[in-house]
């Protein structure tokens, strides 16, 4: 869950959720007595285990096959193996009341493939993702989810190649209405300078909101400008 | 990484203990 305020900033004391780049992680063929197939399957062992499970830090074994079927109600840490590979990211805007609207949710974020080494060649990888996933059933699980928003204009910003720090600068907020209606974008520019050596945040520049109508299938370039006195 | 080392010494005990053993890597989009 990734929490914004009403400015489109990023709410850092509730942004504790993290989604590493990928992660390493070991199956053992072993059979287990207490599963109602009771032959030797894949179980999933977690050696660098990242989180509490169950109040200590470990994971698994946990059955592939089970997982696959969303049979999360066996041991060892079912739901949460199957949330590490089916996660959704769902955007959150947080109002100052506290109230909590849901603005996206991105999909295949987490999970999204799957590997290890082919048995028939060393040097192969063998994509084992569908191991994993019901990927036919998972429009239908989504499906569930609670007040899913329209996401019907998409967004794609531009970002020119030739930008230097203390230039005016020029962003393109490329926006598509798929819409049969006119929508109204409100967009919300924050330009945050950060030192790449010690990582830490110098400073914010926040530009007003600018609200703008998009007819029924149109499209267009919105420009956000900068002048370097603002973000110096 | 540290990562992938957990997995492989892993993988090579429990070879030694005679379970077949293999790493897999989970990779989630940016």
């Amino acid at each position: 869950d990734i929490h914004w305020d009403i400015k489109q900033r990023p709410l850092k004391q509730l942004n504790s959720d993290l989604i590493c780049a990928s992660h390493v992680w070991n199956e053992c063929w072993m059979r287990r007595d207490d599963l109602s197939n009771g032959e030797h399957d894949w179980q999933i062992i977690d050696s660098t285990p990242v989180l509490m499970c169950d109040g200590i830090r470990r994971t698994g074994p946990c059955s592939v096959s089970f997982l696959k079927n969303s049979e999360l109600g066996f041991r060892w840490d079912s739901p949460f193996v199957h949330s590490t590979i089916n996660g959704n990211k769902a955007h959150w805007n947080v109002y100052p009341d506290g109230n909590m609207e849901l603005l996206d949710v991105q999909e295949n974020i987490v999970g999204s493939k799957i590997i290890t080494r082919s048995l028939t060649n060393e040097f192969e990888i063998e994509d084992i993702t569908e191991n994993y996933k019901n990927l036919m059933k998972s429009s239908d699980r989504n499906g569930n989810f609670v007040k899913r928003p329209n996401n019907d204009v998409d967004f794609e910003l531009k970002l020119s190649d030739d930008m230097k720090f203390g230039d005016n600068l020029t962003l393109q907020l490329h926006a598509t209405n798929k819409s049969n209606e006119t929508r109204t974008i409100a967009t919300a520019l924050s330009l945050c300078i950060i030192s790449s050596s010690h990582q830490k945040l110098i400073s914010c520049y926040d530009q007003p909101i600018q609200l703008s109508n998009l007819g029924a299938g149109k499209n267009e370039n919105i420009p956000l400008k900068i002048r370097p006195e603002q973000y110096m | 990484g540290t990562n992938w080392q957990h997995a492989a010494i892993l993988c090579s005990l429990s070879r030694a203990l005679g379970i077949p053993c293999r790493i897999v890597t989970i990779y989630n989009a940016a």
